[in-house]
């Protein structure tokens, strides 16, 4: 084991909770669950040296209680220089003993999906890194043994909450610091600590939540890079990933109270795009077309589509845009209807509203090669890549590439908007 | 040229305390050598066969859920502290 060199000059320590898990994310989790999972949590280290911890009620519930132990659930920056990253990669932190104010703060991602005794996948157990955490509050530092509590990797769920037992690793830091418990309870259920209730059971991959439904169901009328942030649209509403892949929200936003200008009613959008020379943001609905100074309609739009020239092979004038993108490896504006693509040089469009496709357009989509020919949308991403997205797929052309070797579809669902992986498909011994 | 998983493990290493920092005044700059003795002590720590490169396995390990506190708290690290304390 390893010791951080401060501990607390008490054994009688307090606690309190400034915050709960977000209940859009981790929906198992309510408060007293949650409260109880973290006494039980202190009890592993009250079982194993002479400490008492004693949790502070919040006033009018969640108020600010103070306490030497505050356990909040934040997300992203939260003010004390080690912001979270989102699902996965780091997942809590704790400061060690001290008179600093910090001193034995506690926080957890709150973008995890938070879970207890269970193995459900992709969620993390509260009890196995809350002990963790609070092993720091109380002065260890991350050991390399195997088996102890305070490993830095996120090892599991550790068994049975309410009758957990420190490794011998993590007794013997404990008891380095604060001496050898003499009587009391050693481990075992203590009648006086509330039962969990049984727990939940494994989270579903298609749960019955409507929102989450539409967010992992894929089929997204325009995906947008916009000002290096990806945008998917679908319906009324969008989901905006940020430039380190993590999602604003897991909740849409509904695009009449974000995007001022579009028709009321707006419940579909075809394409949308940023254009580089000016960074107004180009909206496809129909046979008309809108550009945004950011997030406001300019005056004068709608516009007809006629205005972008495009013809079929057949000459008839195209009257829907299904996909448009700037491909990074030439800067060139790409428009794609009905299985055809046009390209246009808009690197001196400024204000100008009509403009004629580059010539020999339009092309067919299959010169695109290993992707959908109607795709929903088309950005590029990340090195210059183009990624193609139809339906709950997407597929990345590696920069300046149309026929590369392999293109391999990936999940849209489980990379960018944060849902859980389908199970493996099981195979059946064929009789 | 160097692939994005190198700089990204070195970037790592420098988080959880198996590289000092590099200096903002003079732009340290880490070396092979100092890499590779950074990734063995890494492997060691987390229990992984100790090769000195990042293998797989310790790619794997690297990208594991974790707590967010260093795994070594090194002289740097310590003597920070030290200078902060004195002001």
């Amino acid at each position: 084991y390893a010791l951080s060199g401060l501990k607390w000059h008490k054994t009688d320590l307090t606690w309190s909770v400034h915050s709960y898990p977000s209940a859009s994310v981790s929906p198992s989790m309510p408060d007293n669950v949650v409260d109880n999972i973290l006494t039980y949590a202190f009890k592993a280290w009250s079982d194993a040296a002479p400490l008492s911890f004693r949790r502070l009620p919040g006033d009018s519930g969640r108020a600010a209680a103070g306490g030497d132990i505050r356990v909040t659930f934040a997300r992203s920056l939260h003010n004390d220089g080690y912001p979270f990253d989102g699902q996965g990669g780091t997942l809590a932190h704790a400061f060690f003993p001290g008179r600093d104010e910090v001193a034995g703060d506690t926080h957890f991602d709150d973008d995890e999906i938070w879970n207890y005794g269970g193995h459900s996948s992709g969620s993390i157990d509260l009890f196995t890194v809350a002990v963790h955490e609070f092993g720091h509050a109380l002065g260890l530092s991350h050991s390399s043994t195997d088996p102890s509590i305070m490993r830095p990797y996120y090892q599991g769920p550790v068994g049975d909450i309410q009758n957990f037992r420190l490794a011998l690793d993590d007794k013997l830091a404990i008891q380095q610091l604060y001496g050898v418990k003499d009587g009391g309870p050693q481990g075992g259920v203590d009648p006086d600590l509330p039962r969990l209730p049984s727990p939940p059971p494994p989270r579903p991959t298609q749960p019955s939540d409507p929102l989450f439904h539409e967010r992992c169901q894929g089929g997204f009328d325009a995906v947008a890079n916009i000002r290096g942030e990806v945008f998917f649209f679908k319906g009324e509403q969008f989901w905006r990933i940020k430039q380190d892949r993590s999602l604003v929200s897991l909740n849409p936003a509904q695009i009449k109270n974000f995007w001022l200008g579009l028709p009321q009613g707006t419940n579909k959008v075809d394409a949308v795009y940023e254009r580089k020379s000016d960074s107004s943001i180009i909206f496809f609905i129909g046979s008309q077309y809108w550009v945004f100074k950011d997030t406001v309609a300019m005056s004068g739009y709608p516009r007809p589509l006629s205005d972008w020239g495009m013809r079929t092979k057949n000459g008839v004038l195209v009257d829907r845009v299904e996909a448009a993108f700037i491909w990074a490896h030439n800067g060139k504006t790409y428009l794609f209807s009905g299985g055809e693509f046009w390209r246009f040089d808009e690197s001196r469009v400024g204000e100008q509203v009509t403009r004629q496709p580059e010539s020999g357009y339009p092309r067919d989509n299959s010169l695109w090669e290993g992707v959908p020919a109607h795709m929903d949308d088309i950005i590029s991403w990340g090195e210059g890549d183009a990624y193609f997205f139809k339906d709950n797929l997407y597929w990345v052309l590696q920069n300046g590439r149309l026929n590369q070797a392999v293109v391999t579809p990936k999940s849209i669902a489980v990379d960018w908007l944060r849902c859980p992986a389908p199970p493996p498909a099981t195979s059946h011994p064929q009789s | 040229a160097v692939p994005a998983h190198y700089s990204t493990a070195v970037d790592w290493l420098s988080r959880y305390g198996y590289l000092a920092p590099p200096d903002p005044r003079t732009s340290q700059l880490q070396t092979k050598d100092g890499i590779e003795k950074a990734i063995r002590v890494m492997q060691r720590f987390g229990g992984v066969h100790e090769t000195g490169v990042l293998d797989s396995e310790t790619l794997k390990l690297m990208s594991t859920p974790r707590c967010s506190l260093p795994d070594i708290v090194g002289n740097e690290n310590m003597l920070r502290r030290k200078r902060r304390r004195k002001r």
